[in-house]
């Protein structure tokens, strides 16, 4: 008992600024899925075209691998990893072990922000929440649909937080890093990270 | 579950950009551990988009080790909110393995230590329970014990607050210190960020391991998950 405390976590670890990368717009909503109304469908597009992008992953290597992992794991193998635009991810339904019906589902997602963003083979999606049931399809595609038709998408920090927690299940924190870094030849870039997590966790991806 | 992703306007080729995820996946996100369980929707992405005009990174590049460096700092400062938030947890442990004869065999201890349900509760009751870390170092899924001399292993707590003694050593070469100074240990226990260091004497790697306590408050979360 001597454990028993309460940490402030969310002040604790929370940014209230940051600086974050060129050419990215981010959005998230409330579509439904989750019970409590809470953010809980997130959008992040590249909206640079000076050059093409590139991108990679690393996987679950649980033999159970859900639609959206399967799903993405198959566009990063048909692109070679060339030419990854945006990434759609939704909290509340884990869309796993749901067969072939959900690797529709995990498609469709995906259809509908290439169609979106006028670009084919272009999005990753993740899923995270409850195992074993099938995603809320009329909720997920109207929330992508209000993102991009209502132009929800911005770069301030307001919206980089928001999609960190849209991302969130039972943490009791989003998590949201943002940092300015220099190369060698004095070049700055920037990253910008958001993880949820915060249990079934001890990951072994490849 | 695990979910996470970077983006980056730097230009990266795609094939080093796999590489520096990689890299820096291994030694980050592969060495959290809040519960032992792993999901099956775990996954990490990155994106680079060449919004910054500078030569692209290749694996030839100059700035490619650099960058890898920097990613995997990044990396690790994300997966580390992972842990500390760890659902009810109230500590947040580092497991630092060194000088093991293997890298592999280092973590697998760390792991091993990192997913005890028995040393992570006697974390949350600031019981410093040295017994049980040498237990689950005893069971780590080692190939073989080459990493692994039960007469040279040592095993401490180590303060992060910059008090002293900041190492508190319980097992040293292998001969448990019977005579523990309880109130220091306990002093230790008592912070939020701990380490536990375990020195194996028989090599020249070392892993990390970042994991949490196990509070009662992780049983009332996910005792009622699904609803």
């Amino acid at each position: 008992q001597h454990g028993r405390k309460v940490i402030d976590k969310y002040n604790l670890y929370v940014p209230t600024e940051g600086v974050f990368p060129k050419g990215y717009k981010v959005g998230s909503i409330a579509s439904g899925v989750k019970k409590n109304g809470n953010l809980d469908l997130g959008v992040l597009v590249n909206t640079n075209t000076s050059r093409p992008s590139s991108a990679a992953a690393v996987f679950t290597t649980n033999k159970f691998k859900a639609a959206p992992v399967l799903t993405s794991k198959k566009v990063l193998e048909s692109t070679q990893g060339n030419g990854i635009n945006a990434i759609v991810v939704n909290s509340g339904c884990a869309n796993a072990v749901t067969g072939e019906l959900g690797m529709q589902d995990a498609q469709e997602m995906i259809d509908l922000v290439n169609r979106k963003i006028g670009k084919p083979n272009s999005t990753l999606v993740m899923s995270t929440g409850v195992i074993g049931q099938r995603l809320q399809m009329d909720k997920i595609s109207a929330g992508i649909k209000n993102i991009f038709d209502n132009n929800a998408l911005g770069n301030d920090f307001k919206s980089w937080l928001n999609i960190a927690k849209s991302i969130n299940t039972t943490d009791t924190f989003p998590k949201l890093v943002s940092r300015q870094f220099e190369l060698l030849n004095g070049q700055k870039y920037t990253l910008v990270g958001m993880a949820k997590g915060a249990g079934m966790i001890c990951p072994n991806m490849a | 579950t695990l979910l996470g992703y970077f983006v980056t306007d730097l230009p990266i080729a795609s094939s080093a950009l796999q590489k520096i995820l990689r890299f820096a996946t291994d030694r980050s996100f592969n060495c959290i551990s809040v519960d032992g369980d792993m999901s099956t929707n775990d996954t990490i992405c990155m994106i680079a988009n060449g919004a910054v005009e500078t030569d692209e990174i290749t694996e030839s590049s100059e700035e490619y080790e650099q960058v890898k460096s920097q990613v995997t700092e990044f990396a690790k400062t994300l997966a580390q909110l992972v842990v500390r938030d760890g659902e009810g947890s109230t500590k947040f442990v580092t497991v630092n393995v060194q000088n093991s004869l293997t890298f592999e065999d280092a973590k697998i201890i760390a792991e091993s230590i990192s997913n005890s349900m028995l040393v992570k509760t006697a974390l949350y009751g600031q019981d410093a329970n040295w017994g049980r870390i040498l237990c689950a170092i005893g069971y780590a899924k080692l190939d073989n014990l080459k990493s692994l001399n039960t007469d040279s292993i040592s095993v401490s707590f180590i303060a992060t607050d910059n008090s002293e003694p900041r190492e508190l050593k319980l097992v040293e070469n292998g001969v448990p210190q019977l005579d523990v100074d309880e109130e220091r240990a306990a002093q230790i226990l008592a912070l939020d960020d701990l380490e536990v260091l375990v020195d194996l004497k028989t090599g020249n790697e070392s892993a990390q391991f970042w994991t949490c306590d196990l509070s009662h408050e992780y049983v009332t979360i996910n005792g009622d998950y699904r609803s």
